[in-house]
This record gives structure tokens, sequence and C-alpha cells, in this order.
């Protein structure tokens, strides 16, 4: 089996710790 | 004279055969539909006009549901359309919808119409949070929805502001940062830019390329009770039964996969799943209903059926529907070189 999202592993990465910044802190 | 006479009498013979129809509502994801069903027609006549009228060839994913009493239903091909515990009023509404989902959407959706009907459908699913998709996931979707709505990003067209009315993330993500519309359309759009030259069915075939891993994509659930009156959730989806705990509807505490199952039986509310190898428990449980029993042993049937189709070679309809499916894209991909 594949990992989850195989092609879009980068993407993810580079958008999660984009957002991380303005995570409220209760999230 | 006569003639009058004659053409009296054949209007007359025709209205007589005219048969007695009821006016049915189809409610697809992007559009509504009506249609005069005769009082005779079963369940497949009616499917079977509707999908014509769609031009869809890839039926086996599909059906007409229905709601009753808060449970939801599938129309049956063999049974009369009126012949089911569906409102008596005209119009008769279903919802036309996928009621089955494939294990790879790339391997299995082969038409356009196909692959735009999942889209819609799963889309709403994650938006309404009817499936959990991470914030990461949910800018990434939201980036090719913007793609196969708009085309091409064009700063000269799309200025600031463009997803202002556009629902394009759940609630629940938008909650969790503190970040203005203005900051998440700005996050959006720098992914959708990269995105540039994907079709609107390449752009929402990545769309559930993405969506088909998310735990939940594709997972029917079912409030069930185990032998010791335990709550828990039953799973059914393309690869088989699964188990849930009430508070995690992610990751499954058992699962059956379709291959390991010898038969799965009902009666009144008890449930029996019996596995292939003999020394693994029968597993027995009750659901709220003989309803959802009903609506859970079709969707075994039809996930069961379609899993072991999956492993056999393509019929030949499959085979000719794929071919032409290639041809056509390689002819788009032809003519958006030559521009």
């Amino acid at each position: 089996q594949p990992a989850k999202f195989a092609p879009y592993q980068k993407a993810l990465r580079e958008i999660r710790y984009s957002l991380l910044p303005f995570a409220n802190e209760s999230g | 004279m006569a003639e009058a006479i004659t053409s009296r009498m054949s209007f007359t013979s025709l209205k007589r055969k005219q048969p007695k129809t009821f006016t049915v509502r189809i409610i697809t994801m992007d559009a509504e539909m009506e249609f005069n069903c005769e009082m005779k027609w079963k369940g497949k006549d009616l499917f079977d006009l509707v999908c014509r009228t769609l031009g869809l060839r890839e039926t086996w994913f599909f059906g007409l549901q229905y709601t009753i009493k808060d449970t939801i239903a599938w129309l049956r091909w063999i049974k009369k359309v009126l012949g089911h515990d569906v409102p008596k009023e005209e119009p008769v509404t279903f919802h036309f919808l996928a009621k089955f989902y494939p294990e790879n959407v790339e391997e299995e959706l082969v038409q356009d119409i196909t692959q735009h009907l999942f889209f819609l459908q799963v889309k709403k699913q994650i938006l309404e949070e009817k499936i959990y998709c991470p914030p990461e996931a949910s800018v990434l979707l939201a980036s090719y929805a913007v793609q196969a709505k708009y085309g091409d990003y064009d700063p000269s067209v799309h200025k600031r502001g463009f997803l202002a009315e556009e629902e394009l993330l759940p609630k629940r993500v938008i909650n969790l940062y503190q970040m203005t519309p203005e900051m998440w359309e700005e996050r959006i759009t720098a992914w959708y830019a990269e995105h540039r030259g994907r079709t609107r069915d390449e752009a929402e075939m990545e769309y559930l390329k993405i969506a088909q891993d998310t735990e939940m994509y594709g997972v029917n659930y079912f409030l069930i009770r185990n032998k010791k009156g335990t709550e828990l959730l039953l799973g059914v989806d393309a690869l088989g039964l699964h188990i849930y705990d009430l508070e995690n509807r992610l990751t499954p505490k058992t699962s059956f996969p379709w291959n390991e199952i010898r038969n799965i039986s009902y009666s009144d509310k008890e449930f029996t799943i019996k596995p292939l190898e003999k020394k693994i428990d029968v597993f027995k449980f009750n659901s709220s209903k003989l309803r959802v029993n009903k609506l859970i042993l079709q969707l075994c049937i039809g996930n069961h059926d379609l899993f072991m189709r999956r492993r056999k070679a393509d019929s030949l309809e499959v085979q000719q529907m794929k071919a032409q499916a290639r041809e056509e894209k390689a002819r788009k991909q032809m003519e958006r070189q030559r521009l």
C-alpha cells in the first residue's frame, strides 16, 4: 500500500508549516 | 367526413393507450430534472432513464436515494418505484448519488461525467465535515477546486476578493487558525497558481486522488451494539467491514476485508458476520432498525460485488470505455499543445 497522500506530501508539508504561526492555541 | 372519423378514432385510441404516469423529480449534484414515470416502472427503469439522460455509463457506482423516517434508503432495481416506502405526493423525489466508491479513483473512474459527479459529492462531504480532512489537505483541495472552476490563474482577472463568495474550507479548519478571509484567499491562490495548465477534469481528478486518502472517504457508518450491549460504529466501504469506537471514526478497532468474509446475514435486528478463517470468532451485533439492516446488507452485497469485479479482467464495455477515454484525452492534449 502506498503511503497516504504520497504524491502530495511535499505540498502538504509546506502548507502545514505556513499555517503553523496562525494556529489557535486550542488547535 | 370519413377522414375526420378516422382521425378522431385514432386520437381516441392513442389517448386510451397512454399509460398512467406520475411525476418524479431527480436531484443530482448539480441539476434537477423531472420525468413522467409509468406506474408499472421498476426502480431499474427509472434509474436507466436518468443515466441515459445524463449520458452516464459507469452506472454501477450510483443509485437513487430517498429518506424515510430519518433513514436513508436506495431504490431497488427489481421493485416497482411506487412499491417503495416513498412519500406518495408528486413529484416523488429522489437524489441521484454515488452509492459505492472506487478503491482507486484514477483507475476506475473513466468518464468525465462520472468523475465530475464524484468530485461534487465528495467536495460537499468535506465542506460539510461529513469527512474529516486535515487543514493542510483542505487548503490543497480548495486550490484544486478553484482550478477546476476558474481555469488557469490570471492575476489580471482573478483580483483580490475573487474567492470571497466561495465556500472553500470546512468551518472547523477556518476556526483552527487566526486568519482573515483575505489571508486564506492568498494562501489558496498561491497553490491555485501552481496548478496552471490543468484542465477542469484533471483538477477534479487531483482533488479526488487527495480526498480518497482521507480515512472517512467512502465509508458508510452505522450505529450498532455488540452482544455485550456496547455501542460501536460499523463502517462499510469498498474494502470491507470495519468496527470503530464511537469516538474515533478514523481508525477502526477491527476490520474484515471482503475476501476474508464467508457470509453476512441478519435475522430481525441481529446481524452476523462469519469470517472465512474458522479460528476467528463470528461477530454478531444489533443495529437500530430492521430498515437499517436492509441497508447494511445492500451495501455489503454491492461493495463485495465490486470488490470481486475489480479483481477480474475488465468487461468489454469497460475496456471500450477506457480506450475511448484514452483517445479523448490524447486528442484534448494535442489540441492544447497546438493552441
